[in-house]
């Protein structure tokens, strides 16, 4: 099993094409760094996005740097993953 | 593994195991109007299963709709079966959907990445390709919505096989897409197609690959709006509508846009609810909540389906 602990999902809101196409620059990169959950679409749209716990410092000095607007739309992936794995273990039992 | 429906929790997630033995134990208690078709295997040879609701006939106008394409969007499947369940419940109840099963067919495929689904649940929760491996690919998994012949390798997909929206060597080239494509276009007489993505709260019909409107782009705006007035009516939730690539981005090769190409006009995506704070992890506190609303828009649709025949 894959563990995303300390994975965080940033929502983030691109002012413009100029700020979207950073974010598709993201996307790009080897081995990826991040994991679009929403994918940059139009500046109207939250663009909502799972970084690995081990790149979060550099991706919000990148967002930071690039005068992005985010916030925390979930703190610890894992933390829901254990929840959702024990709700599904005590219906079965 | 669940010994029947009556037992199978509805508010829970599931594993691919407990969703076919589902499957098994609802065809037997329902076998006068639901029968199961295996139309295909999956790249790592699971089956590949649909539920035809039917009350007679041969190749009557059909309506398809799909969920799990994507295989993280857990709350796809589930949505799916509490939808299969509420067919036959309201079979002989609902007037509307009742009148709908005496002039056409519905076929519901629950599981379209059964092997991305069961890796969601074994390996990696968050994987959404297929699984397909092949030589020089040095990434797995193919982005299903991205193999369908109508735009493929267009914009707004990928060549690159380590992308999550890879679209695969050619088109069709993945079994899971082949094997729709190949039951939709033998029967022939599909009227509706519907396919169930998450998550934002959208639907969204045709086209994906373009801007250009479809020929009965006002029809299929006011149909949305209709379903998405009906679907706010159950819980509140509220969706935005309108086409696939003036509503969220340019997508090329997608199902949707291969439905309607291949002529069927009232063909949808839904992008279901996550309350914006979830994604894809939505808890299983919220799955019938969210199959009661979707329930609204896919009954909608249907019922504009059996009153304007093509």
């Amino acid at each position: 099993q894959v563990n995303f602990t300390g994975d965080q999902v940033l929502r983030i809101l691109a002012k413009d094409e100029t700020q979207l196409s950073l974010l598709r620059d993201l996307e790009g990169l080897k081995p990826p760094k991040v994991d679009f959950w929403r994918a940059p679409a139009r500046p109207s749209l939250p663009v909502d996005m799972r970084v690995p716990f081990s790149e979060l410092t550099d991706v919000k000095d990148y967002l930071e740097s690039h005068d992005f607007a985010y916030s925390v739309m979930i703190k610890d992936v894992q933390v829901l993953l254990d929840e959702e794995r024990e709700t599904m273990a005590k219906s079965r039992r | 593994l669940e010994r029947s429906t009556s037992d199978f929790s509805y508010s829970s997630y599931h594993t691919l195991e407990e969703i076919y033995s589902w499957i098994d134990n609802f065809v037997t208690e329902h076998s006068d109007i639901v029968s199961k078709i295996q139309i295909g295997s999956s790249f790592e040879n699971r089956s590949i299963l649909v539920l035809k609701f039917s009350t007679g006939g041969s190749r009557r106008p059909a309506i398809w709709i799909d969920t799990g394409i994507h295989s993280r969007e857990w709350i796809t499947h589930a949505t799916g079966i509490w939808t299969a369940k509420k067919i036959v419940s309201e079979y002989g109840r609902d007037r509307v959907l009742t009148d709908i099963l005496k002039a056409m067919d519905i076929f519901i495929e629950l599981v379209t990445n059964p092997d991305g689904f069961a890796f969601t649940h074994s390996m990696n929760r968050l994987w959404r390709k297929n699984k397909s491996i092949r030589p020089g690919m040095f990434c797995i998994g193919v982005d299903l919505n991205r193999n369908w012949k109508s735009g493929f390798g267009g914009n707004g997909s990928n060549s690159n096989p380590c992308s999550e929206t890879y679209h695969g060597p050619s088109p069709q080239s993945e079994p899971e897409v082949a094997a729709i494509v190949d039951f939709i276009t033998a029967h022939g007489n599909f009227k509706v197609l519907i396919s169930i993505h998450s998550y934002s709260q959208m639907l969204m019909y045709p086209y994906g690959q373009s801007v250009e409107p479809v020929s009965n782009q006002k029809e299929l705006f006011r149909l949305a709006k209709a379903a998405v007035k009906a679907l706010r009516a159950v819980h509140g939730m509220e969706y935005v509508f309108g086409s696939i690539s003036t509503t969220l981005y340019t997508a090329s090769g997608i199902t949707v846009d291969w439905a309607y190409d291949s002529g069927i006009k009232y063909a949808f995506s839904f992008e279901l609810r996550d309350t914006g704070q979830y994604g894809f992890l939505l808890p299983a506190s919220q799955i019938i909540p969210t199959a009661q609303e979707t329930w609204m828009a896919i009954w909608t649709i249907m019922r504009h389906a059996l009153t304007h025949p093509y």
